[in-house]
């Protein structure tokens, strides 16, 4: 257990399996996760960024794990 | 689709400051 919620996981495992250098798009993890909504997604992005999970890449719509690599 | 090296510094320098964020809450 790392203490996250079902939804935040989902978005940080996602996150995590994509090999782009410039990460995932946000417009792609909507897709991916159909069942989520657009805002519970920003939400979720928000909250692992203040945690250090996640970080911004490209732009403010690309996100890429701090465990990769 | 190749980034620039201004893109990949930025990358660089988010990623750091993101991994100093997570110590923080682990520390916490």
């Amino acid at each position: 257990n790392n203490g996250l919620n079902p939804n935040q996981n989902q978005v940080l495992c996602l996150i995590k399996s994509c090999p782009e250098p410039q990460g995932i798009s946000i417009q792609e993890l909507k897709q991916r996760l159909s069942g989520m909504s657009m805002t519970i997604i920003r939400q979720v992005v928000d909250f692992l960024s203040n945690e250090g999970h996640i970080f911004s890449t490209i732009d403010e719509d690309h996100f890429r794990s701090t465990d990769q690599e | 689709s190749s980034l620039t090296p201004e893109q990949q510094r930025k990358i660089e320098e988010n990623r750091q400051r993101a991994l100093a964020r997570r110590a923080e809450r682990l520390a916490q």
